[in-house]
């Protein structure tokens, strides 16, 4: 996301 | 993703399926703690209520419906299984659950990004995963045998810790907009705390001895 907050991670 | 993410969470799923094998196979959970195991299984369930309501990828979600399944299965042998249960070091476990939850909980209230039930949830799942490992670490302490599967788990999730670390360098070089700080700094503590571990567990590993910690 553009804000860098995504929780993509585990 | 990269590998060095790849290795992070095979790391962390070496360092469950070590630890739900020896608790099958010896019937046994002696020197596990508890508590950790169950700060883990909140740390997941507060973490991955986005299974809800986002999807990343098959891998991503496969890999949160892993951990939390695991995380319980954990701490139901170690709860309820007749034989295993029987051998939890309930005296020595003695690490106060509100001493972690409080703070993290106070913490994740005043620094979020958004204050939102699933942010804030989110963010205390963060903090508490930073020191959930630390009621782990003070029954190894405590423990004059510390066998070689316990060894081993607590080396692999500091492994497992050590990749992330490096697959946030890789993300802040590589991507534009990569600027985590609240699971950076909680990430970088987290793994600091392993680092008294190491020293001992490699220690003992040159020696070839069995790991045991100083008082």
């Amino acid at each position: 996301a553009a804000d860098g907050q995504a929780h993509d991670e585990l | 993703m990269n590998l060095f993410r790849l290795c992070g969470d095979m790391f962390h799923l070496l360092s469950i399926m070590v630890l739900l094998l020896k608790i099958r196979a010896t019937r046994s959970c002696r020197g596990i703690s508890l508590k950790t195991q169950e700060l883990y299984a909140l740390v997941f369930v507060c973490r991955y209520l986005d299974l809800f309501y986002s999807f990343i990828s098959v891998y991503n979600s496969f890999m949160k419906v892993t951990f939390l399944a695991t995380a319980f299965s954990i701490v139901r042998y170690m709860r309820y299984d007749k034989v295993v249960k029987q051998t939890y070091d309930r005296e020595q476990d003695t690490f106060r659950y509100v001493f972690l939850i409080a703070p993290c909980l106070l913490l994740a209230l005043v620094l979020n990004h958004r204050f939102t039930l699933t942010e804030v949830l989110w963010t205390f799942s963060i903090y508490l995963e930073a020191v959930a490992i630390l009621p782990q670490l003070v029954l190894m302490q405590r423990t004059q045998n510390i066998d070689n599967l316990t060894a081993n788990y607590v080396a692999l999730l500091g492994a497992y810790r050590g990749f992330y670390i490096l697959n946030w360098i890789y993300r802040f070089a590589t991507e534009r907009h990569y600027r985590q700080w609240i699971v950076w700094i909680s990430g970088v503590i987290q793994t600091a705390l392993y680092a008294d571990f190491f020293f001992y567990y490699a220690l003992c590993w040159k020696a070839n001895k069995r790991l045991q910690l100083p008082a």
